[in-house]
């Protein structure tokens, strides 16, 4: 039974024409976890291999793609667990980083922390050396066509409900 | 939001989940994500899950740890999946989704949102899906 990894490209509504992409995205970031497993990785790097993978695929709604905020800016939140030692690290309203799960995960290894928030975490991952990327880097088409239906008074309900699915 | 939970060969649980948030979300708004117990939580006693949905239904019931104390009550991945899901579908009115897997390998992938993307990979097979009972495999 051992090694298995298990994704998700979260819940809500798909419109039909993005259901592909979102299929190939999780599958391929299966594919990749799994490759680690299966050469002797570690659980932490494969679920961590995982979530880069998709952070870095626009289709999904955390690092590039992320949604905008009411100010049309993205603020990030990740959190890694290892269920060895129950050692976790978190960021939350994270901000211009492309991977704020390797950001969580250096929360968890170098410091005594569970969490760090906004500029704190900025601060944080100045001093680690994790790049910053330009706000405009992590915002597509879609997020910014998405943002502007949701700010209009007759928003759709629907949709706008599903967007309250993070 | 994104997520993934795994178990290596030497039977360690790992889960990562990461978010951009709600969708015009206000300014230094926190969701679920980034809270232990709630956007996902592992332990290799019990399992391992990492979460998706109504971030504020989430937290109101740790959905993540929700799940595992029923797991430590022996229900099964599947089952203990569904009961944290309907409990936050019927107490506070939340959809969501979650992947789940126990020190043994079992797993499962279940939502009551009207979709959710997964993908599962064990034995050398790929294990996919989006809408509520699609269950496609091809090998690795």
């Amino acid at each position: 039974m051992l090694p298995v990894v298990v994704i998700h490209g979260g819940a809500g509504h798909v419109p039909r024409d993005r259901s592909d992409m979102s299929i190939s995205g999780v599958c391929s970031a299966a594919r990749a976890a799994y490759g680690i497993l299966r050469g002797g990785g570690n659980s932490m790097d494969a679920v961590v291999e995982a979530v880069i993978q998709m952070e870095n695929n626009p289709t999904f709604n955390a690092g590039c793609g992320s949604v905008l905020n009411v100010k049309g800016e993205v603020e990030m939140d990740a959190l890694v667990m290892d269920g060895k030692t129950l050692a976790s690290g978190a960021v939350s309203a994270v901000r211009n980083i492309a991977n704020p799960i390797q950001l969580a995960r250096l929360v968890m290894d170098k410091t005594t922390h569970a969490c760090l928030t906004a500029e704190g975490a900025s601060q944080f991952a100045r001093a680690m050396g994790v790049p910053e990327v330009p706000l405009q880097s992590l915002i597509t088409e879609y997020a910014r066509m998405r943002w502007q239906k949701n700010l209009a008074h007759d928003a759709n309900p629907v949709e706008s409900q599903m967007g309250k699915m993070g | 939001t994104v997520g993934a939970v795994a178990v290596d060969r030497e039977g360690n649980i790992a889960c990562a989940t990461s978010t951009g948030g709600l969708l015009n979300k206000m300014e230094g708004r926190v969701g679920d994500t980034p809270c232990i117990g709630s956007g996902s939580y592992a332990d290799n006693n019990i399992g391992a899950v990492s979460t998706t949905g109504h971030g504020e239904a989430i937290m109101k019931v740790t959905l993540a740890r929700l799940i595992l104390f029923h797991m430590e009550q022996g229900q099964s991945v599947e089952a203990a999946s569904d009961l944290g899901l309907a409990f936050m579908k019927s107490r506070v009115n939340g959809l969501g989704g979650v992947v789940t897997v126990d020190p043994q390998g079992h797993w499962a992938a279940r939502f009551s949102s009207l979709q959710m993307a997964w993908a599962a990979a064990q034995k050398d097979t790929l294990h996919y899906g989006l809408y509520t009972g699609e269950h496609f495999t091809q090998s690795i």
